[in-house]
């Protein structure tokens, strides 16, 4: 038996809002520490990794480890179906090929109940060796967002530098070429709008921005956005869910041939 | 363009 009932049901939507184009289906693991989702892109270039721990939730009954195989797109659409305000409940029996999704209005004037089939999916879990990377940038999320989207219009890379001067964001294309640098900065009004650096060694490394802007899905989930940079190593963009938990999308280099 | 690596050349299956 599974219960886990969400008052802040917005964020579920927020979650799935973020993942659901760049991962088609994906097992969902509940366990006494939360809910959590491991799944890889189609082509095995990024990698997302979801957790909601269960302090996090108003009600979290989970009696025994369950992993749920859901479509993403058809959850997503269910969960369109609740209101911003409304409490999400999500249920599931064991041995049940069905999950229901339970929203409630904040004033209980309106309960609906979605119930979803699931399906078997053959996923490997992938280990995530805990790194100390070489640089962390902690930026607005907005901002990377509209890097990211301002760059893909003129390339489809972007090599991601990061020196005492700052980081740097560079591509290059058809039409020409772009460089924009962000600056430490931490002498902002609010906490949320500062660049902050941590470097112990210069990074430079390059990703392909078609994957950087499916990222930027979950700016809605967090004022700010953490990217941690080690060379050779996949770039880690994390977005906070408020005192819940995390969305990290891993995402392999390029390299020069 | 450089080559793209893939994600599972870094993090072993479990």
């Amino acid at each position: 038996m599974l219960e886990l009932r969400l008052v802040q049901g917005s964020l579920l939507k927020k979650v799935l809002e973020s993942i659901k184009e760049l991962v088609n289906d994906a097992n969902f693991d509940c366990s006494s520490t939360g809910f959590s989702l491991q799944a890889m892109d189609s082509s095995h270039v990024a990698l997302v990794a979801l957790l909601l721990r269960s302090e996090g939730f108003e009600h979290y009954r989970c009696d025994r480890n369950l992993s749920m195989g859901m479509n993403l797109n058809n959850m997503a659409k269910m969960l369109k179906c609740a209101g911003n305000d409304d409490i999400i409940t999500i249920k599931a029996d064991d041995g049940s090929d069905t999950v229901t999704f339970m929203f409630e209005s904040p004033t209980q004037d309106k309960i609906s109940d979605f119930e979803m089939k699931l399906m078997d999916i053959d996923s490997e879990h992938l280990g995530i060796p805990e790194a100390e990377y070489d640089a962390i940038v902690r930026m607005p999320s907005a901002e990377f967002a509209r890097i990211c989207k301002d760059l893909s219009s003129i390339g489809d890379t972007v090599v991601i530098s990061v020196t005492k001067e700052g980081v740097k964001f560079s591509t290059k294309g058809d039409i020409g070429a772009a460089n924009i640098v962000c600056r430490q900065n931490t002498t902002v009004d609010k906490p949320d709008d500062a660049t902050v650096i941590e470097m112990k060694e210069p990074v430079s490394l390059q990703f392909a921005l078609r994957y950087t802007n499916f990222f930027t899905k979950a700016t809605p989930l967090s004022s700010t956005v953490t990217i941690s940079l080690s060379n050779e190593l996949p770039v880690v963009v994390e977005y906070k869910i408020a005192e819940m938990g995390y969305v990290r999308f891993y995402l392999a280099p390029k390299i020069e041939e | 363009k450089g080559v793209q690596l893939n994600i599972t050349e870094f993090f072993p299956t479990t």
